[in-house]
């Protein structure tokens, strides 16, 4: 029922 | 030039037990100010972060920044070679393709040194935005990686809950459901035993086992670790490395459809 999010949708690639 | 030199070698080796799992190759960056290594795992989901300060080798030289890229595989089983009470020195000349590690026991008597390859990584840097977190969970680490090997029987999941009357993990799947609630300590003889929760807004966020159980790799490190969390951002695992630095793990949360 629940899905992983990745932590490129949170973080910003420097 | 560098070199670091660590008394205390048996940290290094730790720090290659917390995130070997995790990771098979990273970079570790060396400047002036210490070494730093930070890498996602191959599916994007986690990120470590680790973090030596220079100060805290016993010895420390850096005159030109340097990115030594590592098979972590390898780099691992060479600091297998060396014994827990041996002090530890990586060494590498100014854009070498090799890395020396440097391994003395206590009395001088042993020293061994083996050479590895560095490797060329094209890695994904990640800027992390500061965060105010909501809820921090200090807990002693033994006991976190208790908790998240006992839930792991239950379910791939894990539902962190943090409210002012203390912290509930929780699991669901096939067998049943599996709750610890662990409340703040009043009074303990001892800090690292301790549940110290600092919350501004209560959080409920929900988390892969597999990567928990992956973090908790860092418990021989530190005798307590933190938990990080605001609404809808990756949650922080943080443990210290003795005094000389940390080790954080960022993981995103699971979501609902």
């Amino acid at each position: 029922p629940n899905h992983q999010t990745s932590l490129s949708s949170y973080f910003i690639k420097s | 030039m560098f070199e670091a030199r660590l008394v205390q070698g048996s940290l290094l080796k730790k720090v290659l037990d917390a995130i070997k799992e995790l990771l098979n190759e990273a970079s570790w960056d060396c400047a002036d100010s210490g070494i730093q290594l930070q890498a996602m795992d191959n599916s994007h989901v986690s990120l470590v972060s680790v973090n030596l300060r220079a100060e805290g080798f016993d010895k420390y030289r850096c005159d030109r920044n340097l990115i030594m890229g590592m098979d972590l595989t390898s780099m691992s089983k060479i600091l297998k070679c060396a014994a827990n009470d041996d002090i530890i020195t990586m060494k590498a000349q100014d854009n070498a393709d090799t890395v020396t590690f440097i391994f003395e026991s206590p009395s001088q008597e042993k020293v061994s040194d083996y050479e590895m390859k560095l490797m060329n990584l094209d890695q994904d840097h990640l800027g992390i935005p500061e965060t105010d977190y909501a809820c921090v969970i200090k807990l002693p680490s033994g006991e976190f990686a208790r908790i998240c090997r006992d839930l792991s029987n239950f379910g791939e999941s894990i539902v962190i809950a943090c409210s002012k009357e203390g912290v509930k993990f929780s699991a669901a799947g096939d067998i049943g459901t599996g709750n610890i609630k662990l409340a703040q300590t009043s009074s303990v003889d001892k800090e690292e035993e301790a549940v110290i929760i600092e919350m501004q807004e209560p959080v409920t966020l929900t988390f892969a086992c597999r990567y928990l159980n992956m973090f908790t790799k860092a418990t021989p490190l530190s005798p307590q670790v933190s938990l990080s969390m605001s609404p809808d951002v990756p949650l922080v695992v943080e443990y210290s490395i003795g005094d000389i630095g940390q080790i954080q793990y960022f993981l995103a949360p699971k979501i609902d459809d």
